[in-house]
């Protein structure tokens, strides 16, 4: 389970106006999963913050289960790739 | 670019109603999600644009080999990357062995500088590709500005994650683009627009609720049906076609007969040499001579000319037999294969040019009844006009949508095809800077750059306003008159599936009279007909969204074009249109029914003042025949003598349903 891939957590709405606290709010959802704030710092990969409220952050497959069952979460969703055309 | 905005009629040599009323798209931000730029091009000099404007939030971010206040100006006034999703993946660092790549906004691969400066680069005069193709070179609105956002990077052949990319689409809201281009696909099957693997579909969504039309590439995968990507009824989404410029490249055999074949070869001429086809002896003959299984013996081949067969679209045959045919010794390739719209110079100059079957197959008759057959091969001209027709590329994807059949898709096309424009001098077969590209890819800024002219002229038109302004005036005759044909095997007249309204028309689409708005509303709409979930619609949203207790029809989804891909009996379907041209117009419409088909219009006179600006209309379509058939193609438009609000129609009659017989 020591495997991490790059989830997007899909949180709708955005739950404030100033984007330092929507940033905030995505560090502390998930130090909550991943044990500490330190942690979640370096797991996390982008906090969306502007158009809409989400993050992407590395996780394990197990880290990725307890946060899709995160009442705030909307939808988790791994990584894809898009290509040139 | 040289060509393609004379083809669309929108070039500064003739009176231009768009680019002259919109002040070339002065003060209009482009953003350009892609591989980055290449700043120093000449087709991002700033020279006569004025500030920056007042309300643009975002700003440069210096990088390897990029310096934000050296490299970014009144032009490029936004210039971030987006890697990190990459990195998670792959790990740091990212693995550039196979190709220059740089940690910063500059762009290695070309794409991204390609499509910028198609969408909104500056004049630059004199451009050819090898003497090919001279003329200006220019985006769609000179004088709008640029915000590149990184995402797509060179590693695996051209990569880019959802992660990145929603990142882009996260801060180009922010920072306050108006339109946004994406030249980027995923794959079939696609992912539905409510799932956040489609990165593009989800932030699309966002970006369009904010006012910002979001353009992207149809992808590559024709000519086959239901290929269509970006496929959510909010983005704007670009087919590619060719426009009425050819390379003829004269080949002369030994018996002074000179056919015309296709190459963009800018060496010196082969002077008479020797043919030959490299058939083998046996039960069968012709397995020699398949461009991408070439074996060929250097003492028959030295000094030479080949000709070779190949039943492969893409151009990796002629890559491979290129390879094989100068390692022999050989001189020149003779490629005989069904067109596909791919045509790019072979490397180091070396002279490959294509025929189709039936040319390749005069040339092999030619070998076959002569005894020493000899060849010369001339350099590519450069052919422009009426002699050359338009045609929706082969390569370019169709619709029906997989997704959802009833949202026509592409909605528009535009030249995609040989677009020369700048590029990143490390680009393998750039000139001095500019390149010559093919693909949806260089379709989509066009239509961006386009989009950026309407907003500066109508800066209160949504997203929805101006695909309906597109669609309902876009071309199916080129300018001589002729219908717009589709490539495939074999070529057709090109239908709503292969450019949706047809190609794009630039100052039709600046009054285009009447168009069909939507908004978050109407979204909403079309996704409660698809029967997303409540809960689903919200993930998408963001907000919390109760679709009615009857679903309601995706038939009634307010576009600007009428997809019925089930007819069993009768339907009605309902659409809305609103006035943005004159006050006092009165329009009636003329119906164009699909074969099989009776069409009602009620009413069939819309007559706007004042106090109407919008009006609600129904179409009735019936069906003629108990039949499982094909689609079939028709229009309505209405019209009040000065505009004419053509919606594309296509039905489907169906009396066993669910029945596998994809288009």
């Amino acid at each position: 389970d020591s495997k991490t891939s790059v989830h997007i957590v899909y949180l709708g709405e955005r739950q404030h106006e100033d984007p330092q606290l929507v940033t905030d709010s995505h560090h502390d959802m998930l130090a909550r999963v991943v044990g500490s704030k330190k942690v979640a710092s370096k797991l996390m990969v982008y906090s969306y913050k502007h158009g809409f409220s989400g993050f992407a952050a590395k996780l394990t497959e197990s880290q990725a289960q307890r946060l899709a069952e995160h009442p705030g979460v909307i939808r988790l969703i791994p990584n894809s790739i898009h290509k040139l055309q | 670019t040289t060509r393609s905005w004379d083809y669309l009629d929108h070039s500064y040599h003739t009176p231009n109603i768009l680019l002259d009323k919109s002040n070339k798209g002065d003060g209009v931000i482009i953003g350009v999600i892609d591989t980055g730029i290449w700043p120093e091009s000449m087709a991002f000099n700033d020279e006569g644009i004025g500030p920056v404007p007042s309300r643009w939030k975002g700003g440069c971010e210096s990088g390897e080999q990029f310096n934000a206040t050296a490299h970014c100006n009144r032009k490029v006034i936004g210039a971030r990357w987006f890697v990190d999703g990459l990195l998670a993946e792959y790990g740091q660092p990212l693995n550039i062995s196979a190709n220059k790549e740089y940690l910063s906004p500059r762009d290695a691969h070309g794409h991204g500088t390609h499509t910028s400066s198609t969408a909104a680069g500056s004049y630059v005069r004199n451009i050819s590709y090898k003497g090919l193709g001279l003329g200006t070179v220019r985006g769609g609105a000179p004088s709008a500005r640029l915000a590149i956002y990184k995402v797509c990077w060179f590693v695996l052949g051209g990569q880019c994650t959802s992660a990145d990319i929603l990142k882009a689409f996260d801060e180009a809201i922010h920072d306050g683009v108006d339109v946004l281009s994406l030249s980027i696909g995923s794959g079939i099957p696609l992912f539905s627009d409510v799932d956040e693997r489609d990165g593009i579909a989800t932030g699309s969504f966002h970006a369009v609720a904010k006012g910002i039309t979001v353009v992207c590439a149809a992808a590559n995968d024709g000519p086959s049906s239901q290929t269509v990507q970006n496929t959510a009824p909010w983005i704007l989404t670009v087919g590619a076609s060719t426009m009425d410029r050819a390379f003829p490249t004269p080949v002369t055999l030994g018996n002074n007969k000179t056919i015309l074949g296709e190459a963009m070869y800018a060496g010196k001429e082969i002077g008479f040499t020797g043919l030959i086809y490299p058939e083998s002896k046996g039960l069968d003959p012709t397995s020699a001579g398949v461009c991408q299984e070439l074996s060929l013996n250097r003492s028959l081949v030295a000094g030479k000319v080949v000709l070779c067969f190949t039943s492969v679209a893409r151009r990796t045959a002629i890559s491979n037999a290129t390879s094989v045919v100068r390692a022999a010794g050989g001189v020149g390739l003779i490629v005989a294969k069904n067109p596909s719209d791919d045509l790019a110079p072979c490397s180091n100059d070396f002279p490959c040019v294509e025929v189709d079957y039936e040319v390749g197959t005069q040339i092999l008759f030619y070998i076959r009844s002569t005894r020493s057959p000899v060849v010369k091969l001339s350099p590519s001209k450069t052919q422009v006009g009426k002699l050359v027709s338009a045609k929706v590329a082969h390569f370019s994807s169709r619709g029906p949508s997989s997704i959802a059949p009833a949202i026509l898709k592409p909605d528009i096309a535009a030249p995609g095809v040989n677009i020369l424009a700048a590029t990143s001098p490390l680009a393998p077969l750039a000139d001095g800077g500019f390149v010559m590209f093919s693909g949806t890819s260089m379709a989509t800024p066009h239509v961006s750059g386009i989009v950026a002219l309407l907003k500066a002229l109508h800066p209160d038109w949504s997203p929805a306003t101006i695909k309906s302004a597109l669609v309902t005036t876009a071309l199916r005759n080129d300018d001589y008159g002729f219908p717009i044909f589709a490539e495939g095997s074999s070529r057709k007249l090109a239908d709503p599936f292969d450019f949706g309204g047809g190609i794009v028309n630039p100052n039709g689409a600046a009054d285009p009279g009447l168009v069909y708005d939507m908004g978050v509303a109407d979204y909403v709409h079309y996704l409660c007909a698809m029967g997303y979930t409540n809960t689903s619609i919200s993930q998408l949203t963001g907000q919390s969204m109760a679709c009615p207790s009857i679903q309601p029809s995706i038939l009634d989804v307010n576009l600007p074009s009428i997809t019925i891909p089930s007819l069993r009996n009768s339907t009605t379907l309902t659409r809305t249109v609103t006035n943005v041209g004159p006050v006092n117009s009165t329009y009636i419409a003329v119906i164009e029914p699909p074969v099989g088909t009776i069409m009602s219009v009620r009413p069939n006179v819309l007559a706007f003042d004042a106090q109407t600006k919008t009006i609600t209309f129904t179409v009735t379509v019936f069906s003629t025949h108990q039949i499982n058939a094909g689609y079939h193609f028709g229009s309505l438009t209405w019209t009040n003598g000065v505009h004419t609000v053509r919606s594309p129609i296509s039905v489907r009659i169906q009396f066993v349903e669910s029945y596998a017989d994809g288009n």
